[in-house]
């Protein structure tokens, strides 16, 4: 059997063991797992790279931990604004989407731009559209809302500071 | 942020990156996530890589592209031209890091930032996760 191998991310910034709970660690430790173990079991059993990392990327975008899908932060104005994108390695065809409010899984979203093959990059209500006649799942947009993230923004708001100060962690 | 980089057993490599950018970001603010070349690069030829930091920085450096060139057009092994790159990102004053993935089957991360979310696993048995640097 030829070789397959699998590297993922949650994000990277100022995170510190003196700022985590032990309980806080092993939950991120666990979800990054989980995400990993879905992964390599599409790889494991032949599958492609592609489908590899969607299994990643759509499981921790399920994660309320995490920057991205549901426990996204917050723009200035408390929406939730998403991103993603993908490509394929072997055609170099990709597929990418910005600014969209109600997409549960914006990868999925990024991969359709990608199979439909004619432009690479979406953006806003535009994306959403696409979305709508491919048929990916939407949600209400209060979904991807979680307190700590509008706890972050608020303080962030109410001392001046950046971004950086409120979030541990990039991206 | 969040990413994923992979090499299937067919040999071919794919990246993928999903965000929901910066707190309190206006105007319509994008970062490198959903950047092709940016945030996110495959190319069967190099690697595939995925990014994580502060997005504007590494949409001027172009990171995961200039990655992926540099293991297509010399002989540096894959770590050092993401280190590297990682420390062209520092060197203008960005924070962050990259997963990446060769033909060759290796999984790499490179980061200048106290910690990086992060996990990998291999057909030849490697299996980690980690949170902070020197994990």
């Amino acid at each position: 059997q030829q070789r397959w191998s699998l590297a993922i991310h949650g994000g990277a910034g100022v995170i510190l063991r003196e700022n985590m709970t032990p309980e806080e660690e092993a939950s991120h430790k666990a979800a990054l797992a989980a995400a990993l173990d879905a992964g390599s079991e599409v790889l494991k059993t032949g599958g492609t790279a592609l489908d590899a990392v969607e299994a990643v990327i759509v499981r921790l975008e399920d994660d309320p931990q995490f920057n991205a899908g549901r426990g996204a932060v917050f723009t200035w104005d408390e929406t939730n604004e998403l991103d993603a994108a993908i490509m394929d390695g072997r055609t170099r065809e990709a597929g990418a989407i910005t600014g969209v409010t109600a997409i549960k899984n914006p990868i999925l979203l990024a991969r359709a731009v990608m199979a439909d093959g004619r432009h690479v990059f979406l953006s806003g209500a535009g994306a959403e559209t696409f979305a709508k006649d491919r048929g990916i799942e939407t949600v209400d947009p209060a979904y991807f809302r979680t307190e700590r993230r509008l706890e972050s923004l608020k303080r962030m708001k109410a001392n001046a500071l950046s971004a950086l100060d409120v979030d541990h962690k990039f991206g | 942020t969040v990413g994923a980089v992979a090499l299937d057993t067919h040999g071919n490599l794919a990246a993928g990156t999903s965000t929901g950018g910066l707190t309190g970001k206006r105007w319509g603010r994008i970062g490198d996530a959903p950047i092709i070349g940016a945030g996110t690069y495959a190319d069967n030829r190099s690697c595939a890589v995925s990014a994580t930091g502060a997005g504007e920085y590494f949409i001027r450096v172009g990171v995961a592209r200039e990655i992926c060139s540099r293991l297509r057009l010399t002989d540096l092994p894959a770590q050092t031209a993401a280190d590297e790159v990682m420390a062209e990102v520092k060197e203008l004053g960005g924070d962050g890091g990259v997963i990446l993935v060769t033909p060759a089957g290796d999984a790499l991360f490179s980061f200048n930032t106290p910690g990086m979310y992060r996990g990998r696993a291999t057909s030849e048995g490697m299996r980690e996760v980690a949170i902070f640097a020197g994990e």
